[in-house]
């Protein structure tokens, strides 16, 4: 996180931690954790942590360790053999049905999806929280969970971010309407964050909470403009996905 | 052993009989034979009562006589100066002298004979009922017409005994009625109806005349009716003393009519019929009767549906109906079930919530499912009451048997994220 400040996983208790690749996910339900897809692209089965603000090795003992029962990458992610190389970061999404269910508390509890109606969909200027394990503007990974709030900005501003990869045409990149772009100097998500829920306050609700919006996807360069997985777009994927393989209740 | 005559003679005789003498003399004679006992010489010495020396006769234990002095024949045409005839055959002699005899006395010559006795005469006690007939050496009873002598071979009663009536309805009455019964009699009669009939017996009060009870209340004749479970009797008396109807509650019922030697009267007659045995409806809680009637009897089947929320339980297995007939002796089967509240048991345990354990768990009883909140709540609103129904499960009026789940409330952290940046 560029810009943010140290969060307790209290603020943000559905922040799901990926090891290896660094990268995080958004707990939805007891079951199923949402992500990028491109967190999944080289591993089947995610070493998966949560509850826990640090993510030493030695704390992760105290952390509830999640098992991933299998892998759903959304049928329209385009596999590509090069990461590095890639500039179609369409339908970064992914789900990970858990063996287990979680146990929720004040450090674990999921983030709500969005709803089907136009008052879900984001504009530029609309505020939403990010979260991560990932680099900031000094380290490449933090032990301890960062925090920012950032500006939906218009997809063009995220166009406009000048490449930093040589080996990359900036024409290539492809935005489309299953994009957010979000936002401003100095406060982005970037590396090691990718999956985690850019959350937004649920429209007209009494009671505050929370919706995930977004996902951290990609983006140019760390510090400018991000872009996130709309993901309002995927809702009907995911309760599909989700009805059509919950097995019988355990309860 | 018995013989049928002999001699006793005093010590000595006819030679003086000594001093300070006791002899004792056991004489015994066939059975059915009394003895004749004479004496035909006494020289005793004499004495007031005879005290000193004396003959004794004794029967029984009994002193029959004693004799002493010297005694003569009163007839001259016989020896004989003393006799004595006992209707027994057995009698004991005891001769006895004292110390001091300053005369010269020659003692007794005594004989015996049997003699035969007329047991039917001689004694005070009759030894037949009826009908006694002497002959020598004993005797034997006989019977009128229609009477048999008992096994004791002395009383003679009427065969009487042996009737069995089994249709649904009769009259019986005692022997020669409305005739003197006859004595010395036991006549034992059996009502024998088919099951599920009891034996309903109707008597009208002059319609019993039988020898009244004596002062202490025993009866000398009687009648006494007996069924499986209960007696009736025993009766006796001018008019019938006990219940003109009696219900027995039972399809047999025996009938004892006892007479005694003495005091023969009327006798009795009586009525019977067989009366549909009847089961009472019982008042069994919780449930119906089908079909429901004011009276049911004999071999009626009712089928006992228990009301809702109520069953029956025989062993492990349930049931919300059971079936109980009216059984011969007016008791319903089955009586032993009962319509009991269903019990739906523990209500089960749901992930991320609770149940409160209620105190009992039969129909009716109202437990609470609550999730753990704020982190679940109920999916379902209003889903967490479930009531105890009559199939037995724990029944929620949205969600039927199947339990609440409680699922995770999303997006709401414990603490907000305060943002610092600028």
């Amino acid at each position: 996180i560029f810009g943010g400040q140290p969060a307790k996983i209290e603020n943000f208790p559905w922040q799901v931690f990926f090891n290896h690749p660094r990268a995080s996910g958004a707990l939805i339900n007891e079951y199923w954790v949402l992500t990028a897809a491109h967190v999944l692209e080289k591993i089947s089965d995610p070493l998966m942590y949560v509850g826990t603000m640090s993510v030493r090795t030695t704390l992760l003992e105290n952390a509830q360790r999640l098992y991933s029962k299998r892998v759903f990458i959304h049928p329209s992610w385009k596999k590509e053999d090069d990461p590095n190389t890639r500039t179609n970061f369409d339908n970064d999404i992914a789900l990970v049905q858990l063996k287990d269910p979680v146990k929720m508390g004040p450090k674990v509890s999921p983030i709500c999806l969005p709803g089907t109606s136009s008052e879900y969909n984001v504009s530029p200027g609309d505020m939403g929280l990010i979260s991560g394990w990932g680099s900031t503007e000094k380290k490449v990974f933090v032990i301890n969970l960062r925090g920012a709030k950032v500006p939906v900005t218009s997809l063009e501003t995220c166009k406009q971010v000048k490449e930093e990869n040589p080996t990359v045409r900036p024409e290539d990149y492809v935005f489309t309407d299953n994009m957010i772009c979000a936002g401003e100097k100095g406060v982005d998500s970037c590396h090691g964050d990718s999956g985690g829920a850019f959350a937004f306050q649920v429209p007209n609700v009494t009671v505050p909470k929370f919706y995930v919006a977004g996902l951290v996807s990609w983006g140019k360069r760390c510090g400018t403009y991000g872009v996130y997985t709309k993901v309002k777009n995927y809702v009907d994927w995911i309760l599909k996905t989700m009805q059509e393989n919950s097995g019988p209740r355990k309860d | 052993e018995p013989t049928m005559h002999g001699e006793i003679l005093s010590p000595n005789y006819p030679q003086a009989y000594p001093n300070d003498v006791v002899k004792s003399w056991d004489i015994e004679v066939p059975e059915g034979f009394g003895i004749h006992l004479y004496f035909t010489h006494v020289d005793i010495e004499p004495s007031e009562s005879c005290a000193y020396d004396s003959v004794q006769i004794i029967s029984g234990g009994i002193e029959e006589g004693r004799l002493c002095g010297q005694k003569t024949s009163k007839s001259p045409n016989s020896p004989i100066i003393e006799e004595f005839q006992f209707p027994y055959n057995k009698l004991q002699v005891v001769f006895t002298s004292d110390f001091s005899n300053e005369e010269r006395f020659t003692g007794f010559a005594a004989y015996y004979t049997a003699i035969d006795i007329n047991e039917c005469t001689d004694f005070t006690d009759v030894p037949c009922s009826h009908f006694c007939n002497n002959f020598i050496g004993g005797y034997f009873c006989s019977c009128p017409p229609e009477y048999f002598l008992h096994d004791d071979m002395r009383n003679c009663g009427v065969n009487c005994s042996g009737d069995v009536f089994t249709a649904l309805i009769g009259e019986i009455s005692s022997p020669n009625y409305p005739n003197p019964y006859p004595e010395n009699s036991r006549c034992e009669y059996q009502i024998q109806l088919q099951e599920g009939f009891q034996v309903v017996v109707t008597m009208q009060r002059e319609d019993f005349d039988v020898e009244p009870a004596d002062s202490e209340g025993n009866c000398p004749d009687s009648l006494t009716f007996a069924s499986k479970n209960q007696q009736f009797g025993p009766y006796c008396g001018n008019g019938f003393p006990g219940p003109l109807t009696i219900r027995t509650q039972s399809n047999t019922l025996g009938i004892v009519f006892q007479t005694d030697l003495m005091g023969q009267k009327k006798g009795w007659k009586l009525r019977y019929h067989g009366d549909p045995i009847s089961c009472a409806k019982k008042i069994t809680a919780n449930s119906t009767w089908e079909p429901d009637k004011a009276k049911y009897v004999f071999k009626d089947v009712v089928k006992i549906t228990c009301v809702d929320g109520f069953e029956v339980v025989e062993g492990h297995v349930s049931s919300t109906s059971y079936y109980s007939t009216c059984q011969s002796d007016g008791q319903w089967s089955n009586s032993g079930l009962k319509c009991q509240p269903v019990y739906c048991g523990i209500p089960d345990p749901i992930a991320n919530g609770k149940v409160e354990e209620p105190e009992n768990s039969v129909f009716g009883t109202v437990v609470h499912y609550t999730c753990e909140e704020p982190y679940y709540y109920m999916e379902h609103e209003e889903g967490g009451e479930y009531r105890c129904a009559a199939n037995g499960r724990w029944v929620n009026d949205q969600l039927g048997i199947e339990l609440p789940r409680c699922i995770p409330a999303c997006g709401v952290p414990t603490e907000p994220f305060q943002v610092h940046q600028r």
